[in-house]
């Protein structure tokens, strides 16, 4: 049996030959960097589920997803995270919604599942079960990037309800 | 939003979804990621799915679910399974992509946008790309 990992940053508005050329080849960076933190697990005989663990940390870390930090803005310019993991094994499974300090959402995620009786956690319980378990907490402007600000400015000036639903940035 | 599927050489399969959601959002809004059966799932019978796009059609669709019960209970193959599931969130309204692995070792993949990041990785090398 042979192992296999797949991955995605997002998909979104961007078209060929319009994505500025050191912005594709950071995500290409990115996402090859991912795909390697998961290969270094699954080659020796690894687990799947710390694969994906492995390489959607990887991805959470790179400013160009939007996920971790680099993440887009809400509304009056902080950052909420949302997880989820899921092991085909046994169907276990933990999520959270709407951290705003945790780093590693999808470890706290995991956390979810492998260390209470729960599957979903949200908002400030979220971020208070992860710090009890743990995992690292860090202000959310550490999250936070110039670029995503500059798009949310654009968003905004557009009107108080446009949402990004073409998905230009998320 | 971030993802990532993988199945091991022991034949399991897991799925991670991640991601901060939609710019200017409000009112404590969340979307399909975190939602296990919408933006992540994963069944030893079927597949391990990660699903990024516009959210609010992706719980509409209960898309990772949705494909592994094609898979699972349809007998459809992986990249059907996906791309019915693709095309009916066209349909609803929505638009993204989708990741997906069998516990055989089959992978699919498929977006309805202009592009999305993607790679795959396997005993046979990496592969990266944005575009089609």
């Amino acid at each position: 049996m042979s192992w296999k990992l797949v991955i995605h940053g997002g998909s979104g508005a961007m078209r060929p030959g319009k994505l500025p050329p050191e912005q594709d080849e950071a995500g290409r960076a990115g996402l090859a960097a991912a795909l390697e933190a998961g290969e270094r697990i699954l080659a020796p005989g690894g687990s799947a589920l710390d694969a994906v663990e492995a390489a959607a940390r990887v991805l959470e870390e790179d400013p160009c997803f939007n996920a971790g930090r680099g993440s887009v803005l809400a509304h009056d310019g902080h950052v909420e995270l949302d997880a989820a993991i899921m092991d085909g094994r046994d169907r276990r499974c933990g999520a959270v919604a709407g951290m705003r300090s945790t780093r590693a959402p999808i470890s706290a995620a995991r956390a979810v599942m492998e260390l209470s009786q729960h599957v979903l956690m949200s908002y400030e319980g979220a971020d208070d079960y992860a710090r009890e378990v743990g995992l690292e907490q860090v202000a959310n402007r550490w999250f936070q990037t110039p670029e995503r600000r500059r798009q949310l400015d654009e968003l905004l000036a557009k009107g108080s309800d446009a949402f990004d639903t073409d998905i230009k940035y998320g | 939003t971030i993802g990532a599927v993988a199945v091991d050489a022991k034949g399991h399969v897991a799925a991670a979804t991640s991601t901060g959601g939609l710019t200017a959002k409000r009112w404590g809004r969340i979307g399909d990621s975190p939602l296990i059966g919408a933006g992540t799932y994963a069944d030893d019978r079927a597949a391990a799915v990660s699903a990024t796009g516009l959210g609010e059609i992706f719980i509409r669709a209960a898309a990772a679910h949705e494909l592994c019960a094609r898979v699972r209970l349809g007998g459809a193959g992986l990249q059907a399974a996906l791309d019915a599931v693709l095309a009916d969130i066209k349909q609803l309204g929505g638009n993204g992509g989708l990741i997906a692995v069998s516990p055989s070792g089959e992978t699919a993949l498929g977006f309805t946008t202009p592009g999305m990041y993607r790679g795959i990785a396997s005993a046979d090398g990496r592969k990266v790309a944005i575009y089609d």
